[in-house]
């Protein structure tokens, strides 16, 4: 079985912001194994 | 079957030496025989299974990509009754065991698979068939939540196919290098995934957000016999910050799926499409497998704007649980022979606030069968 996870995360909103500040960003791998509760992405406010 | 046609002989032989023996005899040693051939075939395929995982690691680790290469084999899959066939499983696999068997059948089941038996929430001979104890809960703190507020966490257990962010026309997700499938033929046509149109890039994309129900035009898309409805790309784009995540669950792992985050589910959808496998061999074989197999889909909203979870089911593990709508039934006895027709939709209750789910909350199971 498979789960396809699909979502909005924020993103710079200015164009400006290059510096990837407010950005998600995913924190694993393609072949990494997961577990339920452990984080597949953070971003900062 | 030789290895039977061996044993038969042998015991022929053994009769005519004696004398003659009796069919009671016969009978007694040609049992255990196919039992002695049924797990010598089991550990066979378990080590083939093996051989596959490690050449593919070995493939991913010298960073060969796994390339779309239908072949024969794919396409006789599609002439099998694999509907049937994954029923007739969950039914095997749903017979109440002796509780003296039980623990060796589990052990067995964890030791092939890579189970880890300690996370059990409840003894091993309280789970009375293997169905039962395939979709086992866990013991309390076995899955800690990542509490960081600023993070999105894995809704299950499993290794992670594909993720990145949706781009372009179309927004396409690769199945394997070489093919890929579009999220609205994933999620459905009413979907109401944030996409904007070619021209309005630049617009406020908050404006272009879709709410649940309404339909997407139906510019182009084609129906085949031989596949369900398919979407072609079209021209829009994804709204800015649109991501995705494929996790793909072996038969050991934990098999019930939480919430990635605080959400609100507006809207089911469920698609009773095929049942084809979908491990490695299949994703690389199969064209659309996850969009041909049955699948339930959960959208909504959180925080940061939209949120879907697709739960796509394959031969083995054929069935899927929403704790969220108990009454929801899936694998059924295939009535139609188009694979085409649209899904079964539910919208939540209050309209437009549907049903609040906490992260890690438990949101749906697979089934055996």
């Amino acid at each position: 079985s498979t789960v396809v996870l699909i979502f909005q995360a924020p993103i710079s909103e200015s164009p400006l912001k290059k510096d990837g500040s407010s950005e998600f960003r995913f924190c694993v791998g393609a072949g990494d194994r997961v577990r339920v509760g452990e984080a597949l992405g953070r971003w900062n406010e | 079957t030789s290895f039977v046609k061996t044993l038969q002989t042998a015991f022929q032989a053994r009769s005519s030496n004696n004398g003659g023996g009796t069919n009671s005899q016969g009978n007694s040693f040609v049992v255990p025989g196919a039992t002695v051939a049924t797990i010598l075939m089991l550990g066979a395929l378990h080590a083939r299974r093996l051989y596959d995982d490690k050449k593919v690691q070995e493939a991913r680790e010298q960073g060969i990509e796994i390339v779309f290469k239908p072949d024969l084999k794919a396409s006789f899959l599609q002439l099998l009754p694999l509907r049937s066939i994954s029923r007739f499983w969950g039914s095997l696999t749903s017979t109440e065991l002796p509780v003296w068997m039980r623990p060796y059948v589990y052990r067995a089941w964890a030791r092939a698979f890579h189970s880890n038996l300690e996370e059990a929430a409840r003894p091993l001979d309280e789970y009375a068939s293997l169905r039962d104890f395939f979709v086992h809960t866990l013991k309390e703190g076995s899955r800690p939540i990542d509490p960081d507020p600023r993070c999105l966490v894995s809704p299950v257990d499993g290794t992670i196919l594909r993720y990145g962010e949706l781009k372009g026309a179309g927004a396409m997700i690769e199945q394997v290098k070489g093919f890929s499938y579009s999220v609205s033929s994933l999620l459905g046509e009413s979907s109401f995934l944030p996409m904007i149109s070619e021209g309005h890039m630049q617009e406020d994309s908050v404006k272009q957000e879709k709410v649940p129900g309404e339909k997407i035009k139906k510019s182009w898309w084609r129906v085949s016999l031989a596949s369900p409805k398919v979407w072609e790309p079209m021209s829009a784009h994804p709204m800015k910050g649109l991501f995705y995540c494929v996790i793909y669950l072996r038969p050991g792992d934990y098999h019930r799926v939480h919430s990635a985050v605080d959400w609100n589910v507006l809207v089911r959808r469920h698609f009773a499409g095929r049942l084809f496998p979908v491990n490695e061999r299949a994703t690389r074989t199969i064209r659309n497998l996850y969009v041909q197999n049955e699948r339930v889909v959960l959208e909504g909203i959180w925080k940061e704007g939209f949120m879907a979870i697709a739960a796509i089911g394959a031969t083995n593990i054929g069935s899927i649980e929403l704790c969220i709508e108990p009454d929801l039934r899936t694998n059924l006895p295939g009535k139609k022979l188009m694979h085409s027709e649209p899904p079964e939709e539910r919208l939540y209750e209050p309209k437009g606030v549907g049903l609040m789910l906490k992260k890690g909350d438990e949101v749906a199971a697979f089934n055996m069968g």
